[in-house]
């Protein structure tokens, strides 16, 4: 993260803002909503709250705008530059402004641009983070097309928004006040009591703790699924990744996110087809394919486009087989073999994995082909399995690659 | 893929805008052409460290097609 020169940031804890015009692109409640979402976002982990004011000026002046509009930085027309906003400080300090022939959208679309979105990047900058060179970050300088469901700020901008801030004080992330709409008053005292109409709770509030990752070498640590990579190895647990790579000793800790940022985190299965430079990835019924970062197009598609029945509703994990080419998916006690080369599965599946698969627990949590070795895990345990004989080696445990 | 000379002019023209906007690169007029050039790898450079990308001071295809994605006006660095 970076902040501006000479560390600008807000000397109080209570900031107003004010909604000067509106986008035709939206409903005005919509424009409100992503607005309101983009200021709990950063109220979620610092102690500031921001106040929602109809007159008058306000710390925060946010407005659209096309072309010129008053400012040294004008708006460039469709694309390019989508907003900007002013570090913090009087008259113009603070303001945040859209361009207005750009295509707002409330939703994450690729039409348009997500204001809530783009807003919690500008808002950012209204608070004094500059940008990021953190590839995933929020305060990244260029537009992301992400799920926005359930958005949660990247680490990097909450170590940001803290050094300027600090945390939030325990009972003070409450949501933001004037939320939903008031009527208009001159300026809402900042003692005012919090109200929110029992009409309009806040429906989608942003946890205030991500949850924390567990240790490396946590004894009881399992893993949703692993996979290679270019000659790396992931594992993959709720939204973190453990990455294990010969360019580098040490385990290195990322998020889906920084890497996948439109992938939900949570993978059943993953598993690298290696001569096709391709990673599949399996969430409940469905599948992804990337290459490197990019996400193939047309995906998802539904694990039925496989040849699995349409009882199977999601898959445990998945390990491909180098050397015969096959696929083994494990789905609770049972197996499926898919033929890579044919693109379908092989006559005589499903099987029994303990017919198979002596002394290997069921399910599978995840399942890992390497060096000749399939690693089939199993809650805190890892079965070492000679792939040929499909023999069992030896168990060890789940996190026995992290050097512990 | 080699880049047609036209395009390559624009794609010339718009790197210097971005950088302009975004990296403080301020072109001055000078009489040797070949500083000009250098001062805008110099910001070429900078830009492809900000971004991760492969540091070559050259404007290649990666670096023109971050130069063109949708982004925020606030610059990435100031002086």
């Amino acid at each position: 993260y970076s902040t501006f020169p000479h560390t600008p940031t807000w000397k109080k804890e209570d900031v107003t803002y004010r909604i000067l015009n509106y986008t035709p692109d939206m409903l005005q409640a919509d424009v409100e909503e992503a607005i309101a979402r983009a200021f709990q976002l950063w109220s979620s982990v610092t102690p500031l709250r921001f106040t929602r004011v109809y007159n008058g000026q306000a710390d925060i002046m946010i407005s659209f705008a096309s072309g010129f509009h008053n400012d040294f930085y004008s708006f460039d027309g469709p694309g390019g530059t989508l907003a900007h906003a002013y570090a913090p400080g009087s008259g113009i300090g603070g303001d945040a402004h859209f361009d207005e022939d750009e295509n707002w959208t409330k939703f994450t679309t690729y039409s348009g641009y997500n204001l809530f979105l783009v807003a919690a990047h500008e808002l950012g900058h209204s608070l004094g983070l500059s940008h990021s060179n953190v590839f995933g970050a929020l305060m990244y300088p260029t537009y992301m097309p992400v799920d926005t469901r359930d958005y949660q700020l990247h680490q990097d901008d909450i170590d940001g928004i803290q050094a300027l801030y600090g945390p939030p004080k325990e009972s003070s992330a409450l949501p933001t006040k004037a939320f939903p709409p008031q009527e208009p008053t001159e300026m809402i005292p900042a003692e005012a009591p919090t109200e929110t109409s029992p009409r309009e709770e806040p429906t989608e509030t942003t946890p205030s703790k991500p949850p924390q990752r567990p240790d490396d070498c946590d004894p009881h640590l399992t893993f949703d699924a692993i996979t290679t990579l270019r000659g790396e190895t992931l594992f993959f647990k709720d939204r973190y990744v453990w990455r294990k790579s010969p360019y580098f000793s040490e385990i290195e800790h990322d998020t889906i996110f920084s890497f996948w940022p439109s992938l939900i985190a949570g993978f059943d299965a993953a598993y690298e087809v290696d001569n096709k430079d391709r990673v599949l990835f399996f969430k409940d019924d469905q599948y992804w394919a990337v290459s490197g970062y990019s996400i193939e197009s047309g995906f998802p598609r539904p694990i039925q486009n496989l040849g699995f029945p349409t009882s199977v509703r999601k898959i445990d994990a998945a390990a491909h087989d180098q050397n015969t080419k096959r696929t083994y998916f494990f789905v609770g006690n049972k197996y499926w073999s898919f033929n890579e080369n044919t693109q379908s599965m092989e006559r005589g599946y499903p099987r029994k994995i303990a017919a198979d698969f002596q002394g290997i627990s069921h399910p599978v949590n995840a399942a890992l082909q390497k060096n000749g070795y399939f690693y089939i895990f199993h809650g805190s345990n890892q079965y070492e399995v000679d792939i040929k004989k499909k023999k069992l080696i030896r168990i060890m445990k789940s996190n026995s690659w992290f050097d512990c | 893929f080699p880049v047609a000379p036209e395009k390559e002019k624009e794609d010339l023209q718009f790197a210097k805008k971005y950088l302009e906007s975004f990296y403080d690169f301020k072109e001055e007029k000078t009489l040797f052409r070949a500083k000009d050039l250098n001062q805008m790898s110099d910001k070429i450079r900078e830009m492809q460290s900000f971004f991760g990308l492969e540091v070559t001071g050259e404007l290649n295809h990666k670096t023109l097609d971050i130069m063109k994605q949708p982004r925020c006006g606030v610059p990435d660095v100031r002086s």
